[in-house]
């Protein structure tokens, strides 16, 4: 739903990652791993 | 000048070894030059181009197969026996002459692939000893070759287990960096994440105070 | 039975070229047979282990140094000519006995190594033939192994090339995984700059709408 939607937008960047939770190196592997096409 | 030295043992005489001896520049169709020695007397023949031609012509084989034939007959040791024959006959007084011939089987019959008439050397010392000194030349040439092989061969392992060596570093660098990397952007991705937390706290603060003051007001 | 053939050459009779032929069980220090052969002749002499220690107390040389120096002046080809020389004598009518002797050369002096009268040989053939049935075993051998050498050579370089290959690709993937994850990071670093950056805005038009309400208030 748009409220989701915007939720997720205000809680993780359009990686994925998460704003405010600190990452360790499995969920930052795991955030890189969805990132395709970079070119 | 190319040599060949293989042993024969003659059909007619099989408990008698023979040592046969093939010389020719290039190629042996354009002629070779016949040794044969049994370790005491010797005899020689040369073999021209036009021998050649004529004896293929006479079996009514191609010139070409026919000098791969004698290749293989006249060149090779031992290998064969079961394909190729010999026998030697021997004619005159002193054995002044010998009859050297050589046949191909197959199967069941067998088709002469050349017979030649060799003439008894008087010096056969001569050639007898330049016979060994050829095996002795060859036997040294081919030390050298394999103490040549040899030490390149240990080279190449010693070249062989540095790089696997330096592969076995690579892929544990690689493992390395990529541990590294991750762990330095963890570290200024969470101090990014600590400053967001506290602006967003701060703006909360912010954000009430307008609202309070509105209702202040 | 270890064997070895070589060329010799009388220091009396440099021109004439004679093949030495010294077969031996384990170790030469136990006794040796000598064989000598001009090509159309043949002397043999069987040395004992006890000749050989009369030789060395002889020439008040050690056992083990003795040994030593009969194994370079007996076994070794040609390559020692300047130190070690060899003489050969006949006697009797038929050549019966040959006289072989072996010396080493000091500087200005030579002493004589060891002296052997060996003694004619019945039937000359069979023993030349033989010694050269033993060179050719030994070419076979040679080449056999230099076959297997340059099979090992090839499978080597082949696993070297290989190997390079794999290196050379592990350090590519090296460097291409460093500048991907630094891309990668760049990108969500970017994002929490860009986070930070919106945040500090707002909280920057809270803070001064916090301070037009005081104001206004």
């Amino acid at each position: 739903s748009p409220e989701t939607k915007q939720h997720f937008a205000c809680e993780y960047d359009c990686y994925g990652d998460s704003y405010t939770a600190d990452v360790d190196i499995a969920q930052l592997k795991e955030v890189f791993s969805r990132m395709n096409n970079l070119k | 000048m190319e040599k060949k030295v293989r042993r024969i043992y003659p059909v007619s005489d099989p408990g008698t070894t023979y040592f046969l001896q093939i010389a020719w520049q290039k190629d042996l169709c354009t002629g070779f030059d016949v040794t044969l020695t049994d370790g005491q007397s010797a005899w020689i023949e040369r073999v021209s181009k036009e021998d050649i031609s004529k004896e293929a012509a006479d079996i009514e084989m191609e010139q070409e197969k026919y000098t791969e034939e004698l290749r293989k007959v006249l060149l090779s040791e031992g290998g064969l026996t079961d394909t190729y024959s010999f026998d030697i006959s021997k004619e005159g007084i002193n054995e002044d002459f010998l009859h050297f011939s050589y046949e191909k089987k197959l199967k069941d019959l067998a088709f002469r692939l050349g017979s030649l008439k060799l003439q008894r050397v008087s010096s056969p010392a001569e050639v007898i000893s330049k016979l060994i000194s050829y095996c002795l030349d060859c036997i040294a040439g081919l030390h050298a070759k394999n103490n040549h092989l040899q030490r390149e061969n240990k080279i190449l392992l010693s070249d062989l287990t540095d790089l696997q060596g330096k592969l076995q570093k690579c892929v544990e660098a690689k493992e390395e960096l990529e541990t590294d990397l991750y762990t330095r952007f963890i570290l200024v991705l969470n101090e990014k994440k600590t400053k967001i937390r506290n602006l967003q706290k701060c703006l909360k603060e912010a954000e009430e105070t307008v609202v309070e003051d509105t209702q202040a007001r």
